[in-house]
């Protein structure tokens, strides 16, 4: 504050550190905006680990990202409260006009995160014989798993098993080489054989789960990842009419789950903390898988409340195996209509 | 964060029936942007 008058100075380290940050946001775009430029030319990712990825390693990223929900769910006073979350809707394009309730209602930036939308805000397709997204996003890879392995890209050059993803399944297809057969046109198909023993890895948690479908028909194993960003809604409905048999919980790392880091870091999907929700629909096997980040650390799961994510204590035990749980009654599980909400991302 | 979805479901020939009905297809394409409630494929 200067004495001749009332005008205010900005410190020069305050404002080298908004030019920093501006410059680094700046560059951001800029690599965000080359990024899409060569994926509408057609141009592949490559996987390139660099130096980043290797320090990200090192942080603490749960601590981090326990320190973000712990700021995230402060409360807000009321009158700030608009100004905050339109500050937040215009960096990362939400849609504002969708929230269930009036801006000041959202009494921290955590509970405006997580927010229900208006009723019919987002219409089902209601043709049965459609497979609707679970979630608002963007569509990053889909297709059909082949071969023994079952392996999912990464990006080009990268790739990690279905396996590995979902963990130990009883229910997962084992699409075995000698399986695998050829249609007139050289396609690859699998058929359906009831009573092979390597179509189903058998439970002794769930003894019961067969294959109910008909063994004239042909099946395929398919997959569909989708990302979401910071402003998109984050809650997850279920895709179809089905039945949830197997919850299983992996306490692994908190990597970011940006383009960039999908690129650089080895086993992203595979490595970070995650619930899989396992079970049957109509044509057979469906798994989700819902993945943790930095910023939005914890997964809240509707159909069992008392679950509890991201927490302080599993920092070390990502190379233990999941904690499982089979939900009662067995062969039956949670019932899920198409639509229905299952869970949501949380900040931290 | 992300979800990936994996599912079973039919695929375009069987090799009973030649008919391809019953096939799944994807209705999307790498880089969409889609909501909930829309269709992935059917």
């Amino acid at each position: 504050n200067s004495s001749k008058g009332d005008s205010f100075l900005v410190p020069g380290a305050t404002l080298a550190t908004i030019v920093m940050l501006g410059a680094l946001h700046a560059r951001r775009l800029y690599g965000d905006k080359k990024l899409e430029e060569a994926r509408e030319n057609g141009i592949e990712i490559e996987f390139q680990p660099d130096v980043k990825a290797t320090f990200l390693r090192l942080l603490p990223l749960r601590s981090i990202s326990r320190f973000w929900g712990f700021l995230a769910s402060m409360e807000l006073p009321i009158w700030i409260r608009p100004y905050v979350y339109r500050s937040w809707a215009r960096a990362f394009h939400s849609n504002l006009e969708e929230a269930a309730k009036p801006l000041d209602k959202y009494a921290s930036l955590r509970e405006f995160f997580v927010r229900t939308l208006k009723d019919g805000s987002r219409p089902i397709d209601s043709d049965p014989c459609c497979l609707i997204s679970p979630v608002d996003g963007t569509i990053l890879r889909f297709g059909e798993l082949k071969g023994a392995g079952s392996m999912i890209e990464q990006v080009k050059g990268f790739s990690y098993s279905v396996s590995s993803l979902l963990g130990a399944s009883p229910f997962l297809p084992v699409i075995a080489e000698e399986d695998i057969q050829q249609d007139s046109e050289g396609q690859e198909i699998i058929p359906r054989h009831e009573n092979k023993k390597s179509w189903w890895r058998i439970s002794l948690a769930s003894p019961k789960v067969r294959d109910p479908a008909p063994a004239s028909l042909t099946t395929g194993l398919f997959y569909c990842v989708i990302y979401l960003k910071p402003g998109d809604y984050h809650r997850i409905h279920s895709p179809v009419d089905w039945n949830v048999l197997v919850r299983r919980h992996f306490s692994g790392r908190l990597f970011p789950l940006n383009e960039r880091a999908a690129r650089t870091i080895r086993n992203l999907y595979v490595e970070n903390e995650r619930i899989v929700l396992e079970g049957r629909w109509q044509e057979g096997f469906m798994a989700i898988a819902a993945i943790g980040a930095t910023t939005i650390g914890s997964i809240e799961l509707f159909i069992e409340p008392e679950l509890w994510t991201n927490q302080t204590r599993k920092n070390l035990l990502h190379s233990e195996p999941p904690e499982e749980r089979v939900y009662e009654p067995e062969a039956v599980g949670v019932m899920l209509k198409k639509g229905d909400e299952v869970a949501a991302f949380n900040m931290g | 964060s992300t979800v990936i979805l994996i599912f079973q479901a039919p695929i375009s020939k069987s090799l009973e029936d030649d008919s391809a009905s019953s096939e799944f297809r994807f209705c999307i394409k790498r880089g969409d942007r889609i909501h909930v409630g829309e269709a992935l494929g059917r």
